[in-house]
């Protein structure tokens, strides 16, 4: 699974998010990719791109969660992150990158591993794989 | 108003025993595909078209689990699906079991911008595709040696390897399903394991 999430100069959220799903996979099985709300989500808030255990991103709807406890509990984007990693995926393993309206970037996962890359307007840049 | 940010992602749950070289070849694609968004940042292109634009090079490129390179379904065809959505006014699109379009996230734009709906998939998706002039290819293109490969050690294991990238037997994926004789609905547990 691939994703990008951007937050523009004017404020604007978009996310987008691709996948061929899992090695073996049976044939018309859907995953949390193409779910607006489990695998991507924007809204005036934030922008959101999950990729993970499919089946534990559809049970938490994952993306969307990450804007409603910004709207909901006034998190700001990284407490946000780390509270739906910490508190909605159950067993599960996933991992998510999100931006906000005010400019941060942020990602969470709880795997051993996710591969991003982020950078924002006043020049951070960050690579990262563990 | 703060200022413009990016953020993209090749995917989650990596092998800890990934070699160096392969973990620096995502890197460097990772790298690229920042500096095609920041470019784009930096000529006021809007967020909904920048994230198209790097999801474009991810899928093309074919590192990742999408687009070309993506995993491969039980009969060693392709079947992908993407979404993209826009904050300002929650518009969204979606599409699903999409075997011949080269860019399934344009594909869910056209749906999100040309279409009365918000999720296409299948037969129905791929006509709406045509009739919308997407860029279409052999399903073919997507396949490649490596994830042939691998689809032959997730037979041989009779599971669902949660990441294609995972290069030796044993240490998961593939190995770990032989060894964990645990099952769920039928199917090895390791087939719910992280993608």
């Amino acid at each position: 699974t691939v994703g990008c999430v951007v937050v523009d100069k004017e404020g604007r959220c978009a996310a987008a998010t691709s996948t061929g799903g899992l090695m073996n996979k049976m044939m018309g099985r859907i995953g949390d990719s193409p779910l607006i709300g489990s695998g991507t989500y924007a809204c005036n808030l934030c922008g959101v791109s999950c990729t993970g255990e499919g089946e534990a991103i559809i049970r938490s709807t994952l993306a969307r969660e990450v804007a409603a406890v910004m709207e909901y509990k006034g998190l700001n984007l990284h407490e946000a992150v780390d509270y739906v990693i910490k508190h909605r995926l159950d067993e599960g393993k996933a991992g998510l990158i999100a931006v906000s309206s005010t400019g941060e970037v942020a990602c969470g996962f709880n795997t051993t591993g996710m591969f991003r890359g982020c950078a924002t307007e006043d020049g951070f840049m960050e690579v990262g794989v563990w | 108003m703060g200022g413009w940010a990016i953020a993209v992602h090749g995917g989650a749950g990596v092998d800890p025993n990934l070699p160096q070289e392969r973990q620096e070849e995502a890197k460097r694609l990772l790298s690229r595909c920042l500096e095609i968004g920041i470019s784009a940042l930096r000529s006021n292109l809007p967020a909904i078209d920048v994230v198209e634009l790097v999801v474009r090079e991810l899928e093309t490129d074919p590192l990742f689990n999408s687009g070309r390179g993506s995993a491969l379904t039980e009969n060693g065809t392709v079947e992908m699906e993407a979404s993209i959505m826009d904050g300002p006014k929650r518009r969204c699109g979606a599409v699903s079991g999409i075997t011949r379009v080269k860019n399934p996230v344009s594909l869910a734009r056209l749906v999100m911008e040309k279409s009365p709906h918000s999720y296409l998939a299948f037969s129905g998706a791929e006509e709406f595709a045509m009739k919308q002039g997407a860029e279409m290819v052999d399903n073919e293109y997507f396949i490649t040696e490596e994830n042939v490969g691998m689809l032959k050690l997730a037979k041989e294991a009779n599971s669902i390897l949660f990441d294609y990238r995972i290069p030796t037997i044993g240490t998961c994926g593939a190995g770990a399903a032989m060894e964990s004789p645990l099952q769920m609905n039928g199917l090895p547990i390791s087939v719910y394991a992280p993608e």
